[in-house]
């Protein structure tokens, strides 16, 4: 369906952006190392099932693209521009974030089973796994408009994702309570950020159109 | 509502 599509075309996008920021800029600077750290757990722990089963050609495509950025972006950050890199202020306290994702991985799951509970993990960490962006650039205060736009790319994509689960309720009558929770959790935390963006990019470049 | 998930989404 559209949400879908728009969801995941959203998420595609913002990885695009991200790499396109670092490798023009040739500096990784204002982006947070421990969120792209979090998202490779993210990516690899959901997209275990890559090995054992097939959705689609897409499926699979799409993951693959994921779990590869993700770890090409970390490498990027701390190899190729590790003399760049900088960043004394990326500091918030993570073994929170996987800690309590693990603790809700526990407690809510479909079936106790090892895949199971680390694919429950990845939902709650990539709800959560955003903060130390946030923080980072609630510290730096000024960000490049650029990392603003890889930031709501990438809320844009949960936030997507949520009409697209009430139209698969309708019209498969299936609800994933776990991805909708999670997926609802997510927005609320990227929802701040979602505001300040409308407030300062939109508007400004409503201003600026000439 | 389908409690059989197929996990086809990413």
């Amino acid at each position: 369906n559209l949400f879908r599509i728009a969801g995941d075309i959203s998420h595609l996008v913002s990885i695009l952006i991200l790499l396109q920021t670092i490798e023009k800029g040739k500096t990784t600077s204002g982006i947070s190392l421990k969120t792209q750290i979090l998202y490779v757990v993210v990516f690899v722990t959901r997209y275990l099932d890559l090995l054992t089963t097939y959705v689609s050609l897409y499926n699979s495509l799409m993951k693959i693209f994921f779990i590869a950025s993700s770890v090409y972006v970390v490498w990027l950050m701390t190899s190729k521009y590790n003399k760049k890199f900088k960043e004394d202020q990326d500091v918030f306290p993570v073994k929170y974030l996987v800690g309590g994702s693990f603790v809700m991985s526990l407690l809510f799951h479909y079936k106790f089973t090892f895949s199971e509970i680390l694919w429950s993990f990845s939902l709650w960490l990539e709800a959560v796994c955003i903060l130390p962006q946030l923080f980072l650039l609630q510290k730096t205060g000024e960000a490049k408009a650029i990392t603003t736009h890889y930031i709501f790319a990438l809320g844009l994509y949960r936030a997507l994702y949520i009409p697209n689960w009430f139209y698969r309720y309708y019209s498969e009558n299936r609800l994933d309570l776990l991805s909708v929770s999670a997926g609802l959790l997510q927005t609320t935390i990227y929802s701040d950020f979602f505001y300040v963006y409308y407030q300062k990019v939109l508007k400004n470049w409503g201003f600026n159109l000439p | 509502p389908n409690s059989k998930l197929k996990k086809d989404e990413l």
